[in-house]
């Protein structure tokens, strides 16, 4: 039992720092078991550096560091206990677009096994998802489902900040 | 095991019934602010069993039923259904579909189904276990609770680890 | 003393709903102190309604409404004791484009008086500001300033919707 | 009173003696994650004479200090100041400007400085509580911690709410 805990915890650990190497082209990271206990009461701590950053405590990454880093880890459990189905809503909100880019090609790997539903404002995620359902609320407070093509969706943002030049 | 499409009515803000046909990959949902979308994430949580009112982000279970808005009274009770294909065929209802279903009253009654037939709601949780579809086998991530992940102390984390491992 | 602080209160409950219902382009919403408690000591309770929705605890807002509904209050109490500078840091992250851009023309009211530092990855938010600072880390884990003209910034997640279009 | 120009050395990924020249109005910071944008929002909480490491997201105080990275070791101290125009002259130096500086050294030993003078800590702080700038006298929302206004008890609510009137 204490066996197989640990083999599941080394393999999510080596899962969660390829994951990791993945998002952040580079770094290192690791889940370890706090020492001097029992494995099976063992708290877990996390550590994760990026690449040519300086090993220190999770708390001084950055906002979308912090996400990319949970998101590795969330992966790296999924790949040991996979799932039908994953849903996951606006977790690309802290990420810079080339952040969103690598996170959703990292789906990509769990895509053919897993169905995944993300709910999201971003549009490179938009424009990755194989296909788009809207909500809108037309009457006030009713919740109401459209079907949605990406070209339906408004350039408005780049549109004013090409305005502005 | 795989989600066919997901039903809702008098859930949340989705007061009219509605029909999310799912399919494999990725899929998106998109829309402004408030429109519903979290609320389908909440729906599927809630036809698998949640029973923390919480983490529906409701102060209490009959929250979920649609409250009425301008024009439109509160909904009966809210329904919502999952409709899996299961193409193993092992715990499949007609044509390899597994459905399962939860209503919950006004008067606070509340009913779990099975391909249309009522069960206790721990056939629907043994069923869950069984596919590898219990609360812990799919992997949500909800809005605004990665930092969680991270910020969890080391003990947390572990039920966090455990849950899925 | 109490006199003052009630009327302190007052003045910013008043102002929490002006400054949400340009937000929301309607709506309620007004802080109270909590009932049959000496006002130098009860706790503040918060209702907020978004114009056509019911009436309900803040916890069954979503992400978007919740932010809104922060910062409109936020930007109450700045009012009442305004001060020189004031930093967001990634405040637009859970809004859709139509509420960036509400917000920002929101802060218009403030930005005569105050200065406003935005710290952000939003491309309406960059198109609003007066000026651009770029942080970049050129050298790993070093920090570099530069400047940013709006015509920099590259419209990669439009361009990669357009083209999958 | 209005923030003329904030200059960082040493002082979390500004190794670089680096100056932030801003200006009246609306001022956005973009760039990539992890590049240092709420560093520097970070940076002026520090010399505005924040005493919890907690807030900077750090473990402990030296944390601020720039610890390193690829190719490039530690620095000696950080340092931050930020240089105020004071047009009614009440509290300039030269120039009708004022600069509030603060340093803090690997060796522990920490400098408060005021228009270039070391002083005490003490009287930073009532200068800042004079000019309108203390700790509570600017609005600070952190990457994050907006639903935390929302979130918090109605007693939490209230020392918010305190703090601003
Ligand atoms: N029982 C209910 N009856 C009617 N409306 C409800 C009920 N519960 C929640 N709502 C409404 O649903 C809306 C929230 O929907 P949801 O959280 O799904 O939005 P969202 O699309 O995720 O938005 P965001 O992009 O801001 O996260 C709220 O406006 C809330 O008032
Ligand atoms: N004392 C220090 N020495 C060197 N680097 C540090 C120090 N403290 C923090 N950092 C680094 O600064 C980076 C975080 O910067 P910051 O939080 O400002 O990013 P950001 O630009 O706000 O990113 P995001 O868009 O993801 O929020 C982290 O990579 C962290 O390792
Ligand atoms: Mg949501
Ligand atoms: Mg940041």
């Amino acid at each position: 039992c204490r066996e197989k805990f640990l083999e599941t915890f080394e393999a999510v650990s080596g899962r969660f720092e390829q994951i990791f190497r993945r998002l952040f082209r580079g770094g290192k990271a690791e889940i370890k078991l706090a020492p001097d206990e029992d494995p099976l009461e063992a708290g877990i701590e996390i550590t994760a550096r990026p690449p040519g950053k300086d090993l220190r405590s999770i708390k001084l990454l950055s906002g979308g560091e912090r996400t990319l880093t949970a998101l590795a880890l969330l992966l790296a459990v999924f790949r040991s206990r996979p799932s039908p189905f994953c849903l996951l809503d606006e977790v690309d909100a802290a990420l810079d677009d080339a952040n969103v880019e690598r996170f959703t090609e990292a789906l990509d790997d769990f895509t053919h096994d897993t169905q995944f539903l993300v709910v999201t404002h971003n549009r490179i995620t938009m424009a990755r998802c194989e296909r788009l359902f809207g909500v809108t609320m037309r009457r006030r407070g009713v919740s109401l489902l459209v079907g949605v093509e990406l070209s339906d969706i408004p350039e408005e943002s780049s549109d004013r900040g090409k305005a502005a030049e | 095991m795989y989600l066919k499409r997901i039903e809702l009515e008098g859930f949340k803000s989705f007061a009219d019934r509605t029909v999310i046909p799912v399919e494999r990959g990725l899929t998106g949902i998109v829309g402004p602010n408030g429109c519903g979308k979290s609320n389908v994430v909440d729906a599927i949580l809630w036809v698998m069993g949640e029973r923390s009112a919480k983490a529906l982000r409701a102060d209490a279970m009959e929250d979920v039923i649609f409250k009425g808005s301008e024009g439109r009274s509160e909904a009966p009770y809210a329904m919502v259904e999952v409709v899996l294909g299961d193409d193993e065929g092992r715990h499949a209802g007609p044509g390899g579909e597994l459905a399962v279903g939860r209503r919950l009253f006004q008067t606070g009654e509340s009913e779990f189904l099975l391909n249309g037939r009522k069960v206790r709601r721990k056939d629907v949780h043994d069923l869950l276990m069984d596919t590898g579809l219990g609360v812990q086998g799919y992997m949500v991530l909800a809005q605004g609770k990665i930092d969680a992940v991270l910020a969890a102390n080391p003990a947390e984390r572990r039920s966090v680890f455990e849950e899925a491992a």
